[in-house]
């Protein structure tokens, strides 16, 4: 039996939206210390990931560990059902064909449930290693998400350039090129304001990225304030937004290579 | 030409 409620079915929505342009349909794992999710993208070349523990919900039940294979489009259809300040309870018994979702208004005088078909996904998982990453750069996820807009009407590709003075994004296309630099600050502040960025560097690191999966990756800026971009050579890039204080997306990314 | 490989080929499959 696997029981798990959250006070707002915002952050849920938010969650689902952040994932289902790159991946349509994922397990999701649910154990006694809170739900994981790992996927691939169809190309293969983005992952992401979900972590969310269970001290995170107001209310979490989890029997026995158990994978539910869900179509996040028909997730997300079923999450627009709910107002945003409804709570969601989402509920499955052991070896159920389905996943119950259930709403209830804040006045309690309002709930809906409904139920989404589970389905057997067979995919490969892999094994991410904590790394040393080379440099991690914290910046503002709106921020991150207009940078993104910008240069993807420029170019296909953009370049993250991490130094000691900061974090230089650029692209070129048929139309021109263009860059935006942010630079270092020390601290992050309230003098600094939410938007300021910070670069903790061991050695600068540049990499080329398709701008089309970081278009996707910014749709999960609603769910933080900040995006840390962590850097090192000859391997994926990772972008993490934390979801307040319940757990994280991660997405993982391929680096281009230059022929 | 510019390359893009799989991310598959950085992680071990578990």
């Amino acid at each position: 039996m696997i029981e798990a409620v959250l006070p707002q079915a915002s952050l849920l929505k938010k969650i689902i939206e952040a994932i289902k342009e790159l991946v349509s349909e994922a397990n999701f794992d649910f154990s006694e210390t809170g739900i994981r999710l790992q996927a691939m993208d169809k190309s293969h070349i983005a992952l992401s990931f979900l972590h969310l523990r269970n001290d995170g919900f107001s209310e979490y039940r989890c029997d026995r560990s158990q994978t539910l294979g869900i179509n996040l489009e028909s997730f997300s259809k079923v999450l627009k059902c709910a107002a945003n300040d409804d709570q969601v309870q989402i509920k499955a018994t052991d070896k159920a064909e389905s996943l119950s979702i259930s709403f209830e208004s804040t006045a309690k005088d309002r709930v809906s449930e409904f139920n989404v078909k589970l389905m057997d996904i067979d995919i490969d998982s892999v094994d991410v290693p904590d790394m040393d990453y080379q440099a991690t750069v914290n910046m503002s996820s709106q921020e991150f998400a207009r940078i993104v807009r910008d240069m993807m009407t420029i170019g296909e590709a953009i370049t993250i350039d991490a130094t000691k003075q900061g974090v230089k994004f650029s692209t070129s296309g048929d139309a021109g090129e263009g860059n935006i630099l942010l630079r270092h600050r020390k601290t992050i502040d309230e003098e600094d304001g939410p938007s300021s960025t910070s670069v903790e560097i061991n050695e600068p690191v540049s990499h080329s990225l398709a701008l089309k999966f970081l278009a996707n990756f910014a749709k999960a800026a609603p769910l933080a304030d900040r995006v840390s971009i962590n850097l090192i050579e000859d391997a994926p890039v990772m972008f993490e937004f934390k979801i307040s204080d319940m757990g994280h997306i991660r997405f993982y990314l391929a680096p281009q290579i230059e022929e | 030409d510019i390359l893009q490989t799989s991310i598959a080929a950085y992680f071990a499959a578990t």
